[in-house]
């Protein structure tokens, strides 16, 4: 663990003598090689080392009888802080059916994360969601949100896959005002944020419904490519909060804070399991000691 | 014409960062460095652009260590394709479907996922997207069941390739892993002797924890290679140079987009190079 490391790196002080320069950039090093392995993006990790290190050359480490112990509360504080201090909640708006649009690359877990929205939404608020099949693209898509919606009994609004995916979004929009459905949850399909015409489709569905949320889902064991996606997809749509998924991995998921410190925007949900019922609220705290493995 | 570049330490860092960037991840991409170093004194390279295509070579003979070809030598073969969640396997098996059709061969598909949310129907467009018959049973019926029907109807069926789509699955999951073991035993026990090849499915973004992927998943089933897919965004996929190097498993094919062509067989010099652009 990161302690072990920096007990090495002071062990050769052992109680005599207090910390030096050199004494402190040995142990950002092993903070820096704990990060990188967890994956947080190499530019990242050099700014949040900075930042540390400079809290690190503080009086109070440089006398301290445990400076492994207070550089580690040192990380973790920070990265706690950094991570977002307290668990952010979803944004509905004052004229419903509030419109939620999940977005992000191919694989990442978007479909069954709507489910999952949709099924919290109605166990903890009793809210009557509306799903939305706006994939056309991926053969099965609209039928894989159809059975997840089956199972928890939301209905699912779907055209098809000749119709535009901002049309769909449109009709469902003025479908869930009809049938009384909130929110609009909206699944689109997997892109990728340098596929102008994909990422132009995005830009036009938030156009044409105004989405309460833009939801970015980023599976959690993606490397450092993290940084270009949240930096991607923020710029082309002004994302407002972050799904990370797939947690339920053995990943340290330092991609988490890599989207964070890139968007600014709040990791909202964790999604912690293949079932519907497996998304929890983000914890920051249990986020940051994660990551320090 | 390129602008000369020294060759000093600032280069050697920028190299590293370069590398750990393309998520090569540190301990590889220091070993890389340090054996580039090695060349560069030996062969006294003396411009900076020439470093770069040296460190192109160490990467590729790093590749290149590992047999990167598919051996399916017996009539049939089993093509058996795994890996976690939502990483390209069930559209890839759609593309190696027109792949092998392409050359003439006779081509099975076995829904062996029997569990994930119209997975069964999504490669059963791949098997009318490819001209593929496909061997499937309902929702939620036990997976080494419908491998174990597929096994013998690719025999009865005079089939070239059977390929088998297993469901994503995380690989600190032991209950999955277990399952996985025993869809690879059935494999083995109804078609002993035949050409299998275990080929592990590796998305280009995902970082460090490909390794463990590689790792756990290789204690399941035998591993013979990788598919690294999503290689048409902007990561770099170096994840497979840790793995080709700690665990001896050779990629060999890329996925670079979502339609049925979009499958390559590998290349590791091409693979290299791309590393930079
Ligand atoms: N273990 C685990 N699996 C998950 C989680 N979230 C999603 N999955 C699985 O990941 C795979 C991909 O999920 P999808 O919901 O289809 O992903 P998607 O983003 O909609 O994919 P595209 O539409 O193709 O871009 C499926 O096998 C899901 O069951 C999670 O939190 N944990
Ligand atoms: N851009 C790009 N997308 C890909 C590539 N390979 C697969 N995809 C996409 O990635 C998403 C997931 O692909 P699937 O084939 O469903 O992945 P899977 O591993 O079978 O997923 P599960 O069965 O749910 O675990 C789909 O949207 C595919 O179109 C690729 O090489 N490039
Ligand atoms: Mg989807
Ligand atoms: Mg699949």
């Amino acid at each position: 663990s990161l302690g072990d490391k920096l007990q090495g790196v002071f062990k050769r002080l052992r109680g005599k003598g207090k910390l030096n320069e050199k004494d402190i950039k040995d142990a950002m090093r092993e903070v820096k090689l704990a990060l990188l392995e967890a994956d947080v993006n190499f530019k990242v990790v050099k700014d949040f080392v900075k930042n540390v290190s400079e809290k690190s050359l503080g009086h109070e480490i440089m006398e301290s009888l445990t400076p492994a112990q207070q550089i580690v509360k040192i990380v973790n504080d920070e990265l706690t802080a950094l991570m977002g201090g307290e668990n952010a909640r979803l944004e509905f708006s004052k004229k419903p059916p509030s419109v939620f649009m999940l977005c992000g690359l191919q694989g990442a877990g978007k479909t069954t994360a709507c489910g999952k929205l949709a099924l919290n939404l109605v166990k903890q608020m009793g809210k009557r969601p509306l799903l939305v099949a706006c994939d056309i693209y991926r053969p099965a898509a609209i039928k894989q949100l159809q059975v997840l919606g089956e199972q928890i009994n939301v209905p699912v609004f779907a055209l098809g896959s000749d119709i535009s995916p901002v049309e769909i979004a449109r009709q469902a929009v003025e479908h869930a005002k009809k049938h009384g459905n909130d929110p609009v949850i909206l699944d689109t399909a997997g892109r990728l944020h340098i596929d102008e015409r994909l990422m132009d489709e995005l830009k036009q569905i938030k156009e044409a419904v105004e989405p309460d949320e833009i939801l970015l889902v980023v599976d959690a064991m993606t490397g450092q490519d993290a940084v270009n996606v949240a930096e991607h997809f923020n710029t082309d749509l002004e994302v407002s909060g972050v799904i990370l998924s797939k947690l339920d991995g053995d990943t340290r998921g330092g991609a988490a804070l890599s989207v964070r410190q890139v968007t600014g925007k709040p990791i909202k949900y964790a999604s912690m399991g293949e079932k519907l019922a497996d998304l929890q609220p983000f914890y920051p705290d249990r986020m940051a000691s994660r990551i320090l493995g | 014409f390129k602008a000369f570049v020294k060759v000093d330490d600032e280069l050697f860092d920028e190299l590293e960062e370069a590398l750990i960037m393309a998520d090569i991840g540190v301990e590889t991409s220091s070993y890389i460095i340090k054996e580039l170093r090695d060349r560069v004194k030996t062969k006294r390279i003396t411009d900076g652009n020439l470093v770069k295509d040296e460190l192109k070579d160490v990467i590729s003979d790093i590749l290149s260590q590992q047999d990167c070809q598919m051996h399916l030598d017996s009539n049939p073969s089993v093509i058996l394709v795994i890996g976690v969640n939502g990483v390209g396997k069930t559209t890839s098996i759609g593309k190696l479907a027109t792949y092998y059709k392409a050359q003439g061969k006779k081509v099975l598909l076995a829904a062996a996922d029997t569990f994930r949310a119209a997975a069964i129907d999504q490669l059963d467009i791949w098997a009318s997207r490819s001209g593929c018959d496909i061997i499937k049973q309902k929702e939620n019926s036990d997976p080494a069941a419908v491998v174990f029907d597929a096994c013998n109807a690719a025999k009865a069926r005079g089939v070239d390739i059977l390929i088998c789509d297993t469901a994503g699955r995380l690989h600190n999951k032991k209950n999955l892993m277990a399952e996985l073991a025993k869809i690879s035993r059935v494999i083995e026990r109804e078609l002993p002797g035949a050409s299998k090849e275990t080929l592990l499915v590796l998305d280009a973004t995902t970082g460090q924890n490909a390794v463990s992927q590689a790792k756990l998943f290789s204690e399941a089933a035998n591993i013979s290679g990788i598919i690294l897919t999503k290689l048409d965004g902007t990561a770099k996929g170096g994840i497979v140079i840790a793995i080709s190097r700690e665990l001896q498993i050779p990629v060999k094919f890329i996925g670079v987009g979502e339609g049925t062509d979009d499958l390559q067989v590998f290349n590791p010099l091409d693979f290299a190079i791309a590393l930079f652009e």
